[in-house]
């Protein structure tokens, strides 16, 4: 196939109550069945439209309060796909495996790829230095089920999250792809996005086509929220993503979507419902054959031809979801700047249609180590709105602007190949292609 | 060529080689 139409679930997950100790196994599959209930709905729409297959969310089929002790009863024995198993036909052969003949059925009765996110157990012995006191492992599973119904991956997240106390890191990062009618898919679960192994090692080393993301984001403002950063994760890694996201507008998780390397084909962000949501986009099957597959960028050559803005302004210093940002503050209605922080040198040229007293932009530059909720090298270039003109405002989130911009170009001497272009607008909508693009010698501007 | 309300724009970079073992805090059992 050249093409194929893909289908992503945000799906708003029905939580089990908060128990202290675990509930029955029958209890849990009541559970587990409500969630699946509404997937099925879902699958069943996407195939009628025509979808050969439809990602569900992380934590899609229980959700995510457990102990270690509480998700037991959530948990099945789920095979190396090795094994050539069609649960739906025959779902006795590896123990009882509700859940997955349930997820099989699913895929093999619609004739649709169905990836969901569930959970395994693995039993362990003291023969194992690492095995847990209890005797066995658990792990955050992806599972895909082909057209037929037959298990065709299975992958552990690699990158917990601090409170996925209920689950066990796997002994190694796992490089799991396979085979299609519409390329070579890779599969991985949310946070493991961030990681070089094994979301670079996939794309980059297994030259996988499509991506599919189980994910439970929630939405960090001003630069880690799931749609901004899941597209522009697309276009820097050149490949299409297929990201599912739960719905919890409590927890600010929304924001699924459909991205190719050169556009984002269909996204959803909705705080205002608890709704689910499908979403169907054609993409291509292989996107590197294409004539619109994007070139590689050298994201610091033109940041490095130019020497760096002077200006008599001073600096200020400013938070960032944890990370100390070095600000300078965007004072006329045009202009250029420069921000060094360490290594990074972030350039910005910009002209607003008029400088309005009551909004404040800052340019940021930020090279170092993340230390919260994981921890990871980041170098950052940005243009933002302050929430207010109060310049201590500057990086909390902010959600509409009234200044607007008719040119802006941004660039960095970036020590890494590895940068994620992002621009969102007034509304926190995604600006489309059509007003804005990356050059090749790595500046993010306006389409003149 | 339209002015654009633009909130925030980013190069978000990510340098890999100098992240340590894992990026997640979780249980932490295996380190």
């Amino acid at each position: 196939l050249d093409t194929f139409i893909a289908a992503v679930y945000e799906h708003a997950v029905i939580l089990p109550n908060r128990t202290e100790t675990p509930v029955s196994k029958d209890e849990a599959l009541v559970l587990m069945n409500k969630n699946i209930d509404v997937l099925e709905k879902a699958v069943k729409l996407a195939a009628t439209q025509g979808a050969h297959i439809i990602v569900t969310p992380e934590d899609g089929i229980y959700g995510w309060v457990f102990t270690r002790e509480t998700i037991y009863p959530y948990l099945e024995d789920i095979p190396d796909p090795e094994v050539n198993w069609i649960p739906c036909r025959d779902p006795q052969r590896f123990g009882h495996a509700p859940v997955q003949e349930r997820l099989s059925c699913l895929a093999k009765d619609n004739s649709i790829y169905v990836v969901a996110n569930i959970g395994d157990k693995k039993p362990c012995n003291a023969s194992d230095p690492q095995c847990p006191r209890d005797g066995r492992y658990q792990y955050n599973t992806d599972v895909v089920f082909d057209s037929e119904g037959r298990l065709v991956a299975r992958y552990h997240k690699y990158n917990l999250f601090a409170p996925e106390v209920q689950f066990d890191f796997p002994k190694a990062s796992e490089l799991v792809t396979f085979d299609t009618p519409f390329g070579k898919l890779g599969v991985f679960t949310c946070f493991d996005i961030f990681s070089h192994d094994p979301a670079v090692v996939v794309v980059d080393e297994l030259q996988v086509d499509s991506v599919l993301l189980p994910t439970a984001w929630y939405n960090t403002l001003p630069l880690l929220s799931a749609v901004p950063f899941h597209s522009a994760w697309a276009k820097a890694l050149r490949v299409n993503l297929l990201a599912a996201n739960t719905h919890n507008t409590t927890m600010h998780m929304t924001g699924s979507g459909i991205y190719a390397p050169e556009a984002v084909k269909v996204y959803h962000y909705d705080m205002e419902t608890e709704s689910g949501q499908l979403m169907l986009s054609e993409l291509k099957s292989r996107p590197r054959r294409e004539p619109t597959y994007p070139e590689a960028v050298d994201w610091r050559a033109y940041a490095s031809s130019i020497e760096p803005f002077l200006s008599e302004q001073s600096e200020f210093q400013g938070m960032i979801y944890f990370d100390k940002f070095t600000f300078t503050e965007l004072k006329k209605n045009r202009g250029n700047y420069t921000v060094c922080q360490k290594d990074l040198c972030c350039h910005l040229t910009y002209q607003m249609s008029e400088k309005r007293s009551d909004e404040a932009f800052v340019l940021g530059a930020f090279d170092g180590l993340h230390v919260v909720e994981g921890q990871y090298y980041l170098q950052i270039c940005t243009l933002l709105k302050c929430q207010t003109t109060d310049l201590g405002t500057c990086g909390e989130p902010v959600g509409s602007a009234f200044t607007t911009f008719e040119e802006f170009s941004l660039s960095g001497t970036f020590g890494t190949s590895y940068v994620f272009p992002q621009l969102v607008l007034s509304g926190s909508q995604l600006a489309p292609e059509r007003h804005y693009e990356v050059s090749r010698d790595g500046r993010l501007r306006n389409r003149s | 060529g339209a002015p654009l309300p633009v909130l925030v724009t980013a190069l978000y970079g990510r340098v890999f080689e100098k992240d340590p073992p894992r990026l997640g805090q979780g249980p932490g059992k295996l380190q």
